[in-house]
Order: C-alpha cells, then sequence, then structure tokens
C-alpha cells in the first residue's frame, strides 16, 4: 500500500499476483480501490451481476461466493465504483475497520498468497487492508514527494498494530520501485535514503524491522502501462520485456523468502 | 482534479499558480489535500502555528486569518495530515460539502485567480473543492488506467451542479496532460480518444461542453520532480527547462482565455 498516488500500486499488485500464480501457487487478490484498477486490469467485468467487496464489507459472510476465478491458480474479489461510499456507510459499525479480516479469516486457508491493492489514501478501506493483512509491501516511485508519504504510512502501520493489540501482528517487509529510472540523481538520492532508513531500523523494536528495499526494482516500460488495456497482466501480453522479467524475478525473491520463513 | 493518483495534480497546479502571479496577477492556491504536497512544494512550513483548510472546514469564518503569502502575489490556505480526519469528522454536517464554499465566499474578490488542488478521490474533500470552483482543470497522465476514471470524474461533476441547483455553475475547461512522452502509440491514442471524445461534446448539454485537451503537453522532465525537494517552483529552481516553458505557455493561455471570457 502506498496513500501517495500514481506510485505502480495497482501494476505491482495484479503481475505479482500473476506471477505467484503462474508459479503453480494458490492466490487470492483483493481489489480494494473503488477506481477497481486490478478488476480492469485482469479483464475481469466488475460488478456483472457478481458480489463485490463492497458486498463484503456490508456482509463478510458473502466472501466465499464473491471470490471468482480469474486465472489458473488466480481468484479475484472485485471491486466496484460504488466501494467510495462504504466508508461514510459502515463508519457508526463498532467493526468497521476489521470487516474485511473477519471476512478473509474465513477463506485464508484456501490460498497461499492473498494480495491486497489499496487505494491512494489512509481512510476506512486502506486500514481494512492493513488489519486484513500479515505483511506490508510499499510501492514507490523514487520521486521527492513519494518519499514524504512514509513516515506517515508507517506511523499507520503501527496504529493499526497498537488497535489490534499484537505489536507484531503487521510488519512492513519492504518497498518495491517501480517506474524505475536509475539513471537520475533524485532517484539515487532516494533510494539510498530508503536504504539509510532501514538500514539504521534493523534493531528497532518497529514493524519495519528489517525492511528493506527490493531488488532489482521495477524499470520503466511502457508495455506495463498497456497491457491494463487488453485486460491482460504483462506476462501474457509482453512475456519477455523488462518489465516482465523484474516483476517474475520479485515474485520468485517474494517466494522464496516466504518459504523460508 | 483527478482521482487517479499520481497524473501531476499538485505539480500542475503549484506551478500554474506560480506562472500567473508571476505575471503578476494575484493568486490564492488552496491545498485540499491532507498529503499537503502543495504546501511542502512552496517551502511553507505545514501547520507551524498557523490555521490551514482543516480549521477552515471546521470555522468557515476563519478563512482571512488562515491564508498567508507565499510568494509575490501569490498566497496560500494551507493543508496538513489533520485534514484526512475531515470527511468523518464532518459527515453528520448538512453543509459539509460547502464549508470551503463559504469560506471562500469571504475571500474571494481579493484573487484574481484561485486554485485548489485535490487530492485523488472523490470524497467529501474533492467534492468541497468542486462545489467552491467555477471550472475544473483535469491533469492527466496519458495512459489506459487514468482514462478510465474519466467518466466517473464527470459523472461527478454533472452530480455538483445538480446539487448546487444551477445547471451550469461548474464547468470542466479542460485536460491538462502531464508527464507526457508524445512518442509511443499508447499516449497518442489515449490523446486522440480524448480529443474525439471533446469533439463529439462540443454541442451537448454538458459540462464539458467546449472543454478541450490544452497543448503543448507538459513534457516529462526530471527538474519538476526534483524542485518540490527544494521547497521552490520551476521558475525558481530552472526557469529554462522544458517543464518551465510548457508551464509558462499553459499559463499565459490560460490567463488570456480568462481575460476574453
Ligand atoms: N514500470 C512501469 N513502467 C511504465 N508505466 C508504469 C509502470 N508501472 C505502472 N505504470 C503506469 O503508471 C501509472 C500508475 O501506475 P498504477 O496505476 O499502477 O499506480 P497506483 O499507485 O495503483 O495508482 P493509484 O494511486 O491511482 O491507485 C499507470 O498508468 C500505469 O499503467
Ligand atoms: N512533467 C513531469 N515530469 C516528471 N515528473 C513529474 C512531472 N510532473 C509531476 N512529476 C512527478 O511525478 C509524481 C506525481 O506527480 P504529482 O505528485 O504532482 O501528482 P498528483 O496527481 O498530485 O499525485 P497524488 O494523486 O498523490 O496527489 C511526483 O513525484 C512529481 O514530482
Ligand atoms: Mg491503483
Ligand atoms: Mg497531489
Amino acid at each position: 500500500m502506498n496513500q501517495k498516488g500514481g506510485v505502480g500500486k495497482t501494476t505491482t499488485t495484479v503481475n505479482l499476483a500473476a506471477a505467484l500464480a503462474r508459479a503453480g501457487r494458490s492466490v487470492l487478490l483483493i481489489d480494494l480501490d473503488p477506481q477497481a484498477h486490478a478488476t480492469l486490469h485482469l479483464g475481469v467485468e466488475a460488478g456483472a451481476g457478481h458480489a463485490t467487496v463492497y458486498d463484503v464489507l456490508h456482509d463478510p459472510d458473502s466472501i466465499a461466493g464473491a471470490i471468482i476465478p480469474a486465472r489458473e491458480n488466480l481468484n479475484i474479489l472485485c471491486s466496484e465504483t460504488d466501494l467510495a461510499a462504504a466508508p461514510s456507510e459502515l463508519a457508526a459499525s463498532h467493526d468497521r475497520l476489521t470487516r474485511l479480516r473477519l471476512a478473509l479469516d474465513q477463506v485464508r486457508s484456501r490460498f497461499e498468497f492473498v494480495l491486497i491493492d489499496c487505494p491512494p489514501s489512509l481512510d476506512l478501506l486502506t486500514l481494512n487492508g492493513l488489519a486484513a493483512a500479515r505483511e506490508v509491501f510499499v510501492p514507490m516511485l523514487a520521486h521527492f514527494l513519494a518519499l514524504q508519504g512514509m513516515s506517515k504510512l508507517l506511523e499507520t502501520v503501527q496504529r493499526v498494530n497498537q488497535a489490534a493489540g499484537a505489536a507484531d501482528s503487521l510488519r512492513v517487509t519492504g518497498v518495491i520501485l517501480a517506474m524505475h529510472d536509475g539513471s537520475t540523481t533524485l532517484t539515487r538520492e532516494v533510494v539510498a535514503d530508503l536504504d539509510r532508513f532501514f538500514e539504521q531500523a534493523r534493531e528497532q523494536d518497529v514493524p519495519w524491522r528489517g525492511a528493506r528495499v527490493y531488488r532489482p526494482p521495477v524499470r520503466r516500460n511502457i508495455k506495463l502501462a498497456e497491457c491494463p488495456s487488453f485486460g491482460k497482466t504483462i506476462f501474457e501480453y509482453a512475456p519477455t520485456c523488462p518489465g516482465a522479467l523484474d516483476l517474475a524475478q520479485l515474485a520468485e525473491t517474494i517466494a522464496r523468502e516466504w518459504d523460508e520463513f
């Protein structure tokens, strides 16, 4: 997640989910953004008669029927634009921040990986995503404005842990550099800043202890921006392009780390 | 405004405001995003003792004291991260969508141009921005996912007009292409799509009748991403770079159109 807009959250989440599924892992992708871009990216007809995450937040028990297959080994809980109303509709409910977790607990055992694409905010939707998750990956564009939001993002993760009562239930696993252009001084400085920050946190008792900036970065590559218009993942659209190679490698690293955990 | 994240809203708003101010126009910039990036971009110490737009939404009469000078001819109503709580805090107020308009009406006559930077969502903050505005400019990255949100954005503008009772109070003036790379097929197709769409709307009775895609686009240019880290506008940081030339030209076009209106 990342409250900064346009840093590659959806592109990373969808293609990472696809890469893990292609490697034979069973994956659930949850689209928690009212823009429904993850749903669109996979070419799934949003709201075409089946239930979406909007319905599930209102009735967590409906989750089993709302999950639909998108690719082999890859299932999706779709979004729809009505989801934008959920924060105000659920404002008075005492369990408004843990609805998704309640729902996910009913199906979690069916999947090895559950990836959640969040909207660009720290509102009720993103907080539901954090409460339901075990690990946080932060897609990041190595620019100054995107870097600024990091402290607020980390503070929010800490608050979610405190609210949950278990201090280490949610951890920040790392930053994924997206749309990366390593040739500029700016991006190099931002990456160096991030590396230094995580280095210093290595021994601290914080949710981002042991987090790191994943290598290789996902390079800027127009094919990653083209494939959603065909409802395809990068592996279906341009399997040998730099974007596909970077994301496949990222998926391999994440799967290996998870297996060793 | 544009609910899609990372399409250049803040960069365009701040530098357009600066260009208009440098041309001798009196400008007010309102930062309506809890990320407070427009405030940061101008190097203003957010929340350093003075009131912000968060306070103004809670007490519209406090606006006069909250506006502070940022540059010659350029004043700002700052944001702060607490603003993220405003949508839920104001949820029960009958006038929650027109608070900013109520406030702005008290100071509007002091400025020739008022530019509002909105967050990446269609929530209460953006709706306040739309209710307070006369014209909408849509910063846009010429990619597929950014194009998808257009219909929802235009629908929202129509709804704001219906709620205000005056059908033509808010109009969509045009799209500003940001981070533009005209060399790819994808961006050319997206721009052609937008041109066609606005061409067909020329005679329709809709808020975007007569809207167009502004030329020249603002080209991708790393200096535009560097200048916020120094709290400078592009004109202070790299006045002859392509980004500065594109934004200065855009400001000239907008000012001329406004004068002829
Ligand atoms: N590596 C890449 N190279 C080129 N374009 C990319 C890359 N990754 C993403 N994009 C494009 O950049 C834009 C932003 O990416 P994306 O929509 O995934 O970000 P996001 O963080 O999900 O945005 P939002 O905050 O609106 O949810 C999209 O148009 C996408 O197609
Ligand atoms: N023309 C440009 N060339 C290169 N980089 C740019 C350009 N315009 C903006 N940027 C950079 O791209 C990123 C996104 O721009 P910006 O933050 O202005 O978008 P936004 O729509 O305001 O994002 P958000 O949705 O988070 O509010 C920033 O890091 C900014 O510095
Ligand atoms: Mg997204
Ligand atoms: Mg912004």
